[in-house]
């Protein structure tokens, strides 16, 4: 899941 | 989302306006690199795979959506468009990609966020590829030696964007606790890096003027 968290930049 | 992050996308998003507006609209790709536009599209082919199965928001959504169809329209129409393909001038356009392609694949393997996940890795290896995927297109610039004025607000934007995203991560680092992300820093710095011999031209061109053409030595 952090690592989905993580890529919330274009 | 806060408001470096927001214009660096916006920056983003104009970059492709201009560069769709000059390959489709005006139906010319001089002094376009074929090489850059296919990097991009793997870039973001490769970095929104997660588009699949990640939903960090419809912004995002969207505007991944919008990355790979314009950069994949960028190639279309470089590779198969008959105007387009008499304008572009690939003996120029001869930037070795592979000698780019292949380390930021090896990196991408070796340094990434989660060496368990192949998503990471193909995610780390578009950020590395994306730092370098200009080269080709400055190659190809400073061979001509003058850049055509839309080409040089087109390259302007997209240098923009990651320089932009810089203050973004500065700002995010100082507001959010633990937030972190150093491949995406050092590639973004790489990334800016390289179009600052650009910006200087760029802006001693335009002080005089916003339509006068860029002249690279």
């Amino acid at each position: 899941v952090l690592a989905d968290v993580k890529k919330d930049e274009l | 989302m806060n408001i470096f992050r927001f214009l660096g996308d916006m920056s983003h998003i104009l970059s492709f306006l201009l560069l769709l507006h000059k390959i489709v609209g005006g139906k010319s790709a001089a002094g376009i690199s074929l090489r850059t536009a296919e990097m991009y599209a793997i870039v973001f082919c490769t970095r929104y795979i997660d588009l699949l199965w990640n939903f960090a928001s419809l912004y995002n959504y969207l505007l991944k959506l919008l990355f790979i169809g314009a950069s994949l329209t960028i190639v279309y129409f470089m590779r198969y468009g008959p105007s387009q393909k008499a304008t572009y001038n690939a003996d120029e356009d001869a930037f070795p990609v592979q000698y780019l392609i292949a380390p930021c694949a090896v990196l991408g393997v070796l340094i990434n966020q989660d060496h368990s996940s192949p998503f990471e890795m193909v995610w780390a290896f578009s950020i590395y590829l994306e730092a370098v995927a200009i080269l080709p297109q400055l190659f190809l610039l400073q061979k001509q030696g003058e850049v055509e004025n839309l080409t040089s607000h087109y390259v302007f934007a997209l240098g923009a964007y990651r320089a932009l995203y810089l203050l973004n991560w500065m700002f995010r680092f100082m507001t959010e606790p633990d937030y972190q992300q150093r491949i995406v820093w050092l590639s973004g710095l790489v990334q800016t890096a390289l179009y600052c011999d650009f910006f200087y031209h760029y802006y001693q061109s335009k002080k005089g003027g916003l339509n006068k053409s860029v002249k690279l030595p």
